[in-house]
């Protein structure tokens, strides 16, 4: 769903711009920061959308949720970034050319649980482990 | 809750979606709950029962315990043990999918899930399956004079990787009023060895209840050691035999000793519930 917005070309003009000056570039990455910080966003899959609700009793759908966002300089604790993305951020700064910033990713993940018939009618109560996006933060 | 679930509800399909896209939704979807395709059961009306409502209650006690453990985590770090079941229940999951469920008559009259040893099953469990009950004959009388239900179930159906840890057989068994108002009862049930043609079947007791025949509610019988036999031996699944007797050995038919059986109300029909825990990191395949 979020297709669309990550070709906005005005979002990669901070990279093909030519080399300016550390001061300017900072003023672009503050630009960049207001852009979206690394957050989580909400995906929720329907199974009633789905046309499921024969084989699946419940739930109804759940909030799948997606990380999405810019790990640019400086990290600040809002973004709940590990210790290594700061090091990678560093580099990056370095070698723009060379090294990716650090990426948007999971930080933690929940567990769901979904009830459902299955071929037999049997019914089968299933826990997902490390399943739907807890928190977001970079990597 | 009502507005969260409101804002939760934004429909993730914004547009019609052409068929094929449709299809690859659903097939993405399916592989993340790792299924290979999507189950087609047969209307739930016309099915034998396998005790869906009883495992809407372990869904409604599985998702509140895990939305506890979250918000109690998130506060002190401490996780909690399933002993808050009792809570769980006030929590009801309203049941979707057109279940009329009258909780009054289930709920309290449902099997035992508050006792210490399902929860922890539940604890541990990644998957509970209950089976439908594929065949019940009643015998009135066997070649030995013997009154006996016999019930059977299939568990080749169990996905791979998945082990069991527990596995229960429930029946339901109202008071029975009339002539063995004051007696005591002795239900017990037996897995069937082997089977003949003009003879009783040969078969091992697994476990029996003592009861007073005025008294009505769920029976729970652990077979478990039997359930893993036939996962690692289906063709020596030939199913379990269940049989009521005075304490002085006479057998007693199952109606008047007030065991109900497949014709019986939905909520109330026999079941066998298996607990797994999945020995293996199951991968998504690759496409």
């Amino acid at each position: 769903a979020t297709g669309g917005k990550r070709k906005n070309p005005s979002r990669n003009k901070g990279r093909s711009q030519p080399k300016t000056s550390q001061a300017s570039r900072i003023g672009d990455q503050n630009l960049s920061e207001q852009k979206q910080a690394c957050k989580k966003h909400e995906l929720y899959v329907s199974f009633r959308e789905l046309g499921w609700q024969d084989w699946i009793i419940a739930p109804e759908g759940y909030a799948a949720f997606y990380c999405d966002g810019e790990c640019s300089f400086p990290l600040n604790a809002h973004m709940n970034a590990t210790n290594h993305a700061i090091v990678q951020t560093l580099v990056h700064l370095m070698f723009p050319d060379n090294v990716p910033k650090p990426c948007c990713a999971p930080t933690k993940l929940n567990a769901i649980s979904v009830l459902y018939f299955d071929d037999s009618s049997n019914v089968i109560l299933k826990k997902y482990r490390n399943m739907v996006v807890r928190s977001c933060g970079c990597h | 809750c009502a507005l969260g679930d409101n804002h939760v509800h934004s429909s993730f399909i914004y547009r019609r979606l052409r068929n094929h896209e449709r299809r690859e939704i659903q097939r993405e979807i399916l592989s993340i709950l790792g299924l290979p395709h999507r189950p087609k059961p047969f209307s739930p009306s016309k099915q034998a029962s396998s005790a869906p409502l009883f495992m809407l209650d372990l869904y409604n006690a599985m998702t509140t315990e895990d939305a506890e453990e979250d918000t109690l985590l998130e506060t002190t770090g401490k996780a909690i043990s399933l002993n808050t079941l009792g809570s769980s229940r006030k929590n009801q999951h309203s049941a979707p999918y057109g279940y009329s469920r009258a909780p009054v008559a289930w709920t309290s009259q449902s099997p035992p899930l508050a006792t210490s040893h399902d929860a922890n099953f539940l604890n541990d469990a990644d998957m509970v399956m209950s089976f439908v009950n594929l065949v019940e004959r009643d015998r009135d009388f066997s070649h030995q004079r013997r009154h006996y239900k016999e019930f059977r179930f299939d568990l080749t159906q169990i996905p791979e990787g998945e082990a069991v840890t527990a596995a229960e057989f429930r029946i339901y068994k109202d008071h029975s009023p009339g002539r063995y108002e004051n007696v005591t009862l002795k239900v017990s049930i037996y897995q069937v060895i082997k089977e003949y043609q003009n003879r009783d079947a040969e078969t091992f007791l697994l476990d029996s209840k003592k009861i007073r025949a005025s008294d009505g509610g769920w029976l729970v019988f652990d077979i478990t050691a039997t359930s893993n036999h036939w996962v690692l031996n289906p063709q020596q699944n030939m199913g379990l035999q269940l049989c009521v007797e005075t304490m002085d050995g006479r057998s007693i038919n199952m109606k008047s000793a007030g065991i109900i059986g497949r014709n019986g109300p939905q909520s109330k029909q026999p079941f066998l519930v298996a607990f797994f825990k999945a020995s293996e990191v199951l991968l998504r395949s690759v496409r």
